[in-house]
């Protein structure tokens, strides 16, 4: 299982539509302070089904739309779609290829598709369950997060186990 | 449930005692249950020797030394389960020189096994990446993400790649 | 005592407008009192808009922003009540090269009137710094501090400074 | 009011006596991880008279003294002098040079130091209140603290307006 392509529309500074290919080698994020590169994890995470707002840096779920810049107005959804390289067949789909996509709309509505197809969050979680991108997510360090390991108790470092498992 | 636990406690244990004693050239690093006869509610306590100190409690570690042996840890748990996304922001920023080498070099290990996303300010890490996303706002307040590949060589062969 | 805070919030915050703008090159900090008309139980307020963006609320600000907004308040407290010593312990390093300039020509300028103490790995910081205090530990577990000097130009000419 | 010299005993990794004079110029404090650089901070926070061990990464009260290394046993007692410039009177001591001393021994016993006097540690307190040394301490930013200034509410906010009134 790979992640192959990310594409970003309306999520935080993401105005414009946003894809990059991605080919398993080892890719550096560089950039000023405050140009996106941290929403970029936070659009990866969203895209994979993050149900709170506090863990992508929103006070609530429509937070995460384009609240507009100097020249542009704010966007009225935020959609990330995640494509995936099933050819090994890790993922419970049948097709060598899976997409995830996730919307969200200004009033709140949140639409989820499996290889364009509506569904619904928990759909996405029961594709994503075994794949190591799972809920515990120990392969996402965001900002200031590499303490949280060590500053964890001891009963939250054992759900890393059971991810694991 | 309670095996597959036990086994996989065992396997990131072992991996763990190998990859703090690289990434910190020395040391001890191992984890143990706080209630080894109840599998199913137990937690998991870290314990490290840096090279050269006594053991002592986590919190006296330094900022840098926190960095490296969490480091350590997430990439055990890699190890016994790999992830087919790993996504690490500025993890490298409390670490001196001789660390981000060390951090490196694990990091491009893994780097085989899994699709690893590097945010980071460090020289030492942007140059061992064969890849670079160039993320800017060339408008104000709108993020572009601009993909540079490595040709032959060094830096001076990074060259633009069109519409990636 | 209600008048000296009140004089003392105001020389903070025009100090805060001009430190502000100076770190970010661009763009307005202010901040404001919670309970106007009750000056000895109001809170204070931090609102920033970073240049090229729209006013947005502290939590949003990415971790670089962060650090140089802190950065500005914390100067803009100095220069109302200078501290007879100012410490920095790695404050630098969620910053990228630019900013990093121009924290350090800030810095400079307040290291006229107080003692900074600056605790850093980021070489731009080290380089701006006429005196360094190399730390080690070359007995294992004990620390040892050794002072160097610049004389004359750049690092090459640093000199260990003999029983400081 | 200028630090003039920090003398370091026994406190964390200080094992050996640790001296150094500060001339007024721009210090960068440079080493490896865990070599002792916040030890530093550390230890002129406590010279201060810091009462919280939590804000100096201690347990309690005692581990900061030496605990002992592969090679040396613990030591019995940490102390921390720190000598002042008054020349301009900012400290109510009628001395051209100030010294503030503070030592704890494995019992848990503090002795405070003025000028090589015995005094309590609210004589310290004293000493220091409108110096800008004082508890609110916006001038002292701990490794990963500068955040705090932006995380910190309204009402700690506040703290250091008063401070610097
Ligand atoms: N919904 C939104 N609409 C528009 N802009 C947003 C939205 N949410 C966050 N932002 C902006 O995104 C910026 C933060 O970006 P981000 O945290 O990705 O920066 P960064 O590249 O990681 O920087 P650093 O190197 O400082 O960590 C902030 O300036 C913030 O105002
Ligand atoms: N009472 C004590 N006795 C002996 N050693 C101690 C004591 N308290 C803390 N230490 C040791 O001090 C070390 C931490 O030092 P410190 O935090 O100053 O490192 P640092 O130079 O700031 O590193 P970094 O660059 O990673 O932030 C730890 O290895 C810890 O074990
Ligand atoms: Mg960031
Ligand atoms: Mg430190």
């Amino acid at each position: 299982l790979r992640l192959k392509r990310v594409r970003i529309v309306g999520f935080k500074t993401f105005a414009e539509k946003t894809e990059f290919d991605l080919d398993g080698e080892l890719v550096a994020i560089v950039g000023p302070n405050g140009c996106g590169k941290s929403n970029i994890v936070d659009a990866i995470l969203w895209g994979l089904g993050e149900p709170k707002p506090r863990n992508l840096r929103a006070a609530n779920a429509t937070e995460v739309i384009f609240a507009g810049s100097q020249n542009r107005k704010a966007h009225s959804y935020a959609e990330v779609m995640l494509l995936f390289d099933n050819e090994d067949g890790s993922l419970p789909v049948d097709t060598p290829e899976v997409s995830i996509t996730r919307r969200v709309h200004r009033n709140g509505d949140s639409e989820y598709f499996l290889n364009k197809q509506a569904c619904r969050q928990k759909d996405i979680f029961d594709v994503l369950a075994d794949s190591g991108l799972g809920k515990a997510g120990y392969a996402i360090v965001g900002q200031k997060e590499i303490d949280a390991a060590l500053a964890a108790s001891a009963e939250d470092r054992r759900a890393w186990i059971d991810e694991a498992a | 449930t309670r095996d597959r636990f036990a086994t996989t406690f065992e396997a990131v244990k072992t991996e763990f005692q190998t990859l703090f004693t690289r990434l910190f050239g020395g040391g001890e690093g191992t984890i143990m249950l706080t209630k080894p006869d109840n599998l199913l509610e137990t937690g998991v306590e870290v314990e490290v020797t840096v090279p050269g100190k006594t053991k002592k409690r986590l919190e006296l570690l330094s900022g840098g030394e926190r960095a490296l042996a969490a480091s350590a840890l997430i990439f055990s748990l890699l190890k016994v389960k790999p992830s087919p996304l790993v996504i690490f922001d500025e993890v490298d920023a409390p670490l001196d020189g001789r660390n981000v080498e060390r951090f490196i070099e694990v990091m491009r290990e893994f780097g085989k096994r899994s699709q690893f996303l590097c945010i980071t300010h460090n020289n030492l890490t942007i140059e061992a990446s064969p890849i670079w996303f160039g993320v800017t706002m060339q408008e104000p307040g709108i993020t572009s993400v601009i993909p540079y590949r490595t040709t032959g060589g060094q830096t001076a062969g990074r060259v633009y790649v069109q519409g990636n």
